[in-house]
């Protein structure tokens, strides 16, 4: 199906903080989002997968720099209270997003975005999607090639280099 | 700040296929979603976290119930072939999505959305967002009552079950 592509942003100057080997269970992530959000920690964008035949999952969120090390420190208090493995912190990283109206499957696109990645050589550390933007987190020293790479291979005319208007 | 979530939708009978292990590496993502886009694999949405100090991924997606054994098969070939630990498979799963506009940090609608399922007692197995969603997966058996439990939490008038239109 047609890859329907409008435009590519990118967002520097973020943390992501991920917290491994919470437990699979109801209200886990209630309870640690509701701590960040009383302490007034701006959250960008969360993912989680689960592993160990669904047993843990490991929860990963971004962040702003300034926030993240008060983020951090929360996550790690709610590791020893909730008893889970660890928090891990990748400071100095950016979000590139690639976004596009009707993207209703991704495989196109996706395969793009990240082919354009690969050839560019830039490491892709998390990903999350919607129906309508794919994003990937690159070191902040990848982001400005990361987003010219993702242009080209969209055949985009115009770049939103730091746009926050999605 | 204010939380503008507009709408929830379900979209049930998928499955998550979670690639485990996978080496943290430039390519990897790129090479993996080239197989599915060339199967004609759909794939619904994407999430990626990385652990044990940034060597490892894991890497998972939603796909529906149909495309799933395919999808799945595909996925083994490239753990033998890329080498990573292994592929498994959450069947019998649907999405709920929280949809919102100016829902520039997602904390407080986090918090509501996960609070909501954890008064309900219901798992969530994987989180995705974007800048305009949030979305969870939980199990078939419990799509409907999460859909209610997430409408009521944020006051919403309309309910969109089963709608494709974001
Ligand atoms: C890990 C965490 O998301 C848990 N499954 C929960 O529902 O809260
Ligand atoms: C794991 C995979 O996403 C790898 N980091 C890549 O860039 O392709």
């Amino acid at each position: 199906e047609e890859i329907v592509v409008e435009g590519v942003t990118l967002k520097e100057d973020l943390a992501v903080i991920a917290l491994n080997g919470v437990s699979n269970q109801a209200g886990l992530a209630a309870r640690i989002f509701a701590v960040l959000g009383q302490n007034h920690i701006l959250v960008d964008d969360i993912v989680q997968n689960i592993y160990d035949e669904g047993k843990l999952a490991n929860i990963s969120f971004s962040t702003n720099a300034s926030d993240a090390p008060a983020a951090q420190n929360l996550c790690q208090q709610l590791a020893r209270d909730m008893g889970f493995d660890g928090v891990s912190i990748d400071k100095g990283v950016s979000k590139i997003s690639a976004i596009g109206v009707g993207m209703r499957t991704h495989t196109g696109a996706a395969s793009t975005m990240f082919d354009a990645l690969a050839k560019a050589e830039i490491n892709i550390k998390n990903i999350s999607t919607s129906e309508i933007v794919i994003s990937c987190i690159v070191s902040n020293v990848d982001g400005a090639r990361a987003l010219r790479s993702i242009h080209d291979a969209f055949g985009l005319d115009k770049i939103e280099p730091r746009s926050n208007q999605i």
